[in-house]
């Protein structure tokens, strides 16, 4: 199966 | 107070195409150095940059240091069905208006005028970081939007495989594999040229759902250029017409990750 990652983490730490 | 004339109106309504679908509500962030915003889908999976510089406008004037604008989506592409394709746009709110107004004109002869009410929308301070890309595919919007739609038919998932040489599209469906093989071909007339430019191959899997949502932002150029990360988001990126001095509507998405 294939799961969806997450885009928040990414993008506020920045 | 700001006032932004666009004499090309369908490049706006062009944008807001594009992001309709992933973000209901959005804040314009109005500076003298033009229009950004940035907003992400409710699921967080993906993300929407846009940028106008003041060189897309005709006419910009922003008076103070930063203005915020805070517009529905629904609403704001329901008032751009009224622009016309050759309509100019001119843009105005008070410095502490509740609301913006749009003016569609095509010559003196048809005004048409819409005050959209403004929305106090909570919003996330994101940053994008600088990224340098191991790949990166310059091709044509009509071929990144025919290969996106001709591949949801067959699965949920798209592979892009990025080599030296050219990139590979392919999906892996229950009906059986399939897969897309784009040359890199810098030596063809502009309208067909593909460039891969790559440091380091790249392979990610990628929801064709979002990949599809970010092709109706297609209109806005000829080209599409993606950049692919083994550790960062893909990005896809379309310059206003084609040249990055106007401005930019930037997509970025998360990978599939096997489990």
């Amino acid at each position: 199966g294939m799961k969806q990652s997450n885009l928040y983490a990414f993008f506020k730490a920045a | 107070m700001f006032e932004a004339v666009l004499s090309n109106g369908s490049t706006l309504k062009k944008i807001f195409e594009g992001i309709k679908d992933l973000c209901t509500d959005v804040n314009f962030d109005v500076s003298s150095e033009g229009i950004k915003l940035q907003a992400m889908d409710s699921s967080h999976v993906s993300l929407v940059s846009l940028e106008l510089h003041t060189d897309v406008f005709e006419q910009f004037r922003c008076d103070r240091d930063s203005m915020t604008l805070g517009l529905n989506m629904k609403s704001v592409t329901q008032i751009f069905k009224i622009c016309g394709n050759d309509d100019s746009v001119t843009m105005r709110a008070e410095d502490e208006g509740e609301t913006l107004e749009f003016t569609f004109e095509k010559g003196e002869d048809r005004v048409s005028t819409f005050e959209l009410k403004l929305m106090d929308i909570d919003s996330e301070h994101l940053g994008i970081p600088d990224t340098e890309y191991q790949c990166n595919v310059k091709l044509p919007c009509s071929e990144y939007q025919r290969i996106c739609r001709d591949m949801a038919g067959f699965g949920d998932n798209m592979t892009i495989d990025c080599q030296k040489g050219g990139v590979t599209f392919s999906v892996d469906g229950e009906v059986g594999k399939g897969k897309i093989f784009l040359k890199h071909q810098p030596n063809v007339e502009e309208k067909h040229k593909v460039i891969v430019t790559v440091k380091e191959g790249v392979e990610l899997d990628f929801a064709l759902r979002y990949l599809n949502n970010f092709a109706k932002a297609a209109p806005l150029s000829d080209h599409v250029q993606l950049g692919l990360n083994s550790d960062t988001p893909l990005s896809v990126r379309f310059d206003i017409e084609d040249k990055a001095t106007l401005g930019s509507l930037k997509f970025f998405l998360a990978p599939k990750i096997k489990e």
